[in-house]
């Protein structure tokens, strides 16, 4: 465990309590995607396999069960949850058929284990490398769409992109520190890809917290 | 360290 590890990890638990919060707080879930949600929870569902598997600590099992738990009471909250329900505007969450973000991560996976050689889990452990690297995208749509951010949706966001942008420091500090550390090169493209989505993001979020205004994007 | 593996990421 290192130090941007850890913030990462607990900047990724932020983000997903302040949706929470927003969800609650609000009792609305306009600018917010439902398919970014349900594509998480597959990735959660599909990395996490080795809870039966392997024991790794106390930490990290907490963590992946508190990931599973929360983004399935976020889904079920959108989904069943009045008023909240009523609030969710499929039609502005269209950008990405699930089936078009699956298939191909699906078939990248069965590629990667053309090179890798075959292993159940190793096949659903790549499918959610990939698959997490574009989960984010239908939600940055709904925004584009929406324009004016709210300021709990926002955060969520900004809390996502640093767990991810700390992520690709730990990735190189455990390069330097770790005897024997083995690279994963398919997590290190998955996540640069992922972390670049948010670039554009950061970008408008920075300038509206330096301008202090309301956070819109631009059209 | 005892790990070396980036599966036992989150």
């Amino acid at each position: 465990m290192n130090i941007f590890r850890l913030v990462g990890d607990l900047c990724h638990l932020a983000s997903i309590l302040l949706l929470l919060l927003k969800l609650r707080a609000s009792k609305n879930a306009s600018g917010i995607s439902l398919k970014t949600q349900e594509l998480f929870l597959a990735v959660f569902v599909c990395r996490y396999l080795d809870l039966f598997t392997t024991f790794y600590s106390v930490y990290n099992s907490v963590m992946k069960v508190l990931y599973i738990a929360l983004t399935a009471l976020i889904i079920h909250m959108m989904r069943a949850q009045s008023p909240i329900r009523g609030t969710y505007d499929a039609s502005q969450d269209t950008f990405l058929h699930v089936k078009y973000a699956v298939a191909p991560c699906a078939a990248l996976a069965a590629l990667t284990m053309l090179v890798q050689g075959f292993d159940v889990r190793d096949l659903f452990w790549n499918f959610s490398i990939y698959l997490e690297a574009i989960a984010i995208v239908p939600q940055l749509i709904v925004l584009q769409r929406y324009r004016e951010v709210e300021n709990l949706t926002g955060h969520y966001i900004f809390f996502l992109g640093a767990y991810r942008a700390l992520y690709i420091l730990n990735w190189i500090y455990r390069s330097f520190h770790e005897r024997g550390y083995k690279h994963h090169y398919v997590v290190y493209f998955a996540g640069i890809v992922q972390t670049a989505l948010y670039v554009d993001f950061f970008y408008y979020y920075a300038i509206s917290k330096y301008r202090g205004g309301k956070f819109s994007l631009p059209s | 360290e005892e790990d070396e593996d980036a599966k036992d990421e989150l």
